[in-house]
């Protein structure tokens, strides 16, 4: 499992990259 | 011995900032009486006598510091201690003491066209090379008033954060790759003028956001995730952040997130972090370890 976060605010775009 | 630095970084409003700009012709009564900030104190708990001195060093460009007893009526003179210039340095003993930021470009500055000259500095100032000024502005300190100026932007848009960039680095210790260990690095613009100084979110179990309900938690309690805020900073500065892990029976309930998030969902919440970005925006770096 990767967590990533979970914001208040709207978001316009989530981009999640694995190195 | 233990020493270490203090920064004390002004904090500017953007709308307020610019109407102070549009009022310093006339002469703002906000110039005339700075409001001043008490020196922050530090104690060795243990020990059994100490002696605690702190430096005030003035490299801001565009104000002086004045220096005050910790107690007294600031418009006593006794009270004052001295004014620093810019490079001037004092020394304040175990009494503590106040500061106080006066701006120097009210003060010297003629009354017409103040505004435009307030605004030139700061443009110039973060611009290597355009002002005889910048042969001093090694010190990230002195930058600051410039990044102030130029990031005073007002948001007419939505409320929201408009990208935010997850990179996810797998972690891998001696060659032994551990298998959920990893790193995070969240990049993103925090929204100015909110309703909060604060950019807040959370870190939820990714399993539980696919099957919401019912789980099984005899099952998830020996692999619960523990996350570790690295570093935390706003435009390349380390900002003030709160972690709070969440204990397993209050993570459902707690947290109102409004109306970005789908209420449906029943995440189990492994920490909630909050960052104080101020009000002014800035590009939010953040970086975690998750094992």
């Amino acid at each position: 499992d990767v967590l990533v976060p979970t914001f208040a605010l709207p978001i316009g775009r989530l981009e999640v990259t694995v190195e | 011995s233990i020493a270490g630095t203090i920064l004390i970084i002004p904090r500017l409003r953007p709308h307020v900032a610019s109407e102070r700009a549009v009022q310093s012709g006339s002469g703002s009564d906000n110039d005339s009486d700075p409001v001043p900030i008490v020196l922050p104190r530090f104690s060795v708990l243990a020990a059994d006598s100490e002696t605690t001195s702190t430096i005030i060093r003035n490299e801001s460009e565009s104000a002086t510091v004045e220096v005050y007893n910790i107690s007294g009526d600031l418009r006593d003179a006794q009270t004052r201690r001295t004014v620093l210039q810019r490079s001037g340095m004092t020394r304040s003993g175990n009494d503590g003491g106040r500061i106080a930021l006066r701006s120097v470009s009210r003060l010297t500055v003629p009354q017409r066209g103040a505004v435009e000259h307030v605004a030139d500095n700061s443009r110039f100032s973060a611009k290597p090379g355009t002002s005889d000024r910048n042969k001093t502005t090694h010190s990230p300190l002195s930058l600051v008033p410039s990044l102030g100026g130029v990031m005073r932007r007002r948001r007419n848009g939505p409320l929201m954060i408009s990208s935010v960039d997850v990179a996810v680095t797998p972690m891998m210790l001696r060659g032994v790759k551990y298998p959920n260990a990893h790193a995070v690095r969240v990049r993103l613009h925090a929204p100015c003028e909110a309703d909060t100084d604060w950019l807040e979110f959370g870190l939820a179990q990714a399993a539980s956001l696919l099957t919401p309900g019912p789980s099984d938690p005899s099952k998830r309690d020996g692999t619960q995730p523990s996350v570790d805020i690295v570093n935390v900073s706003v435009d390349g500065v380390p900002v003030r952040f709160e972690s709070s892990a969440f204990a397993k029976q209050e993570r459902n309930a707690m947290i109102s997130l409004g109306p970005s998030l789908d209420q449906e969902i029943q995440s189990d919440w492994i920490t909630w972090v909050r960052v104080h970005v101020g009000d002014q925006g800035g590009l939010v770096i953040v970086d975690y370890v998750v094992n």
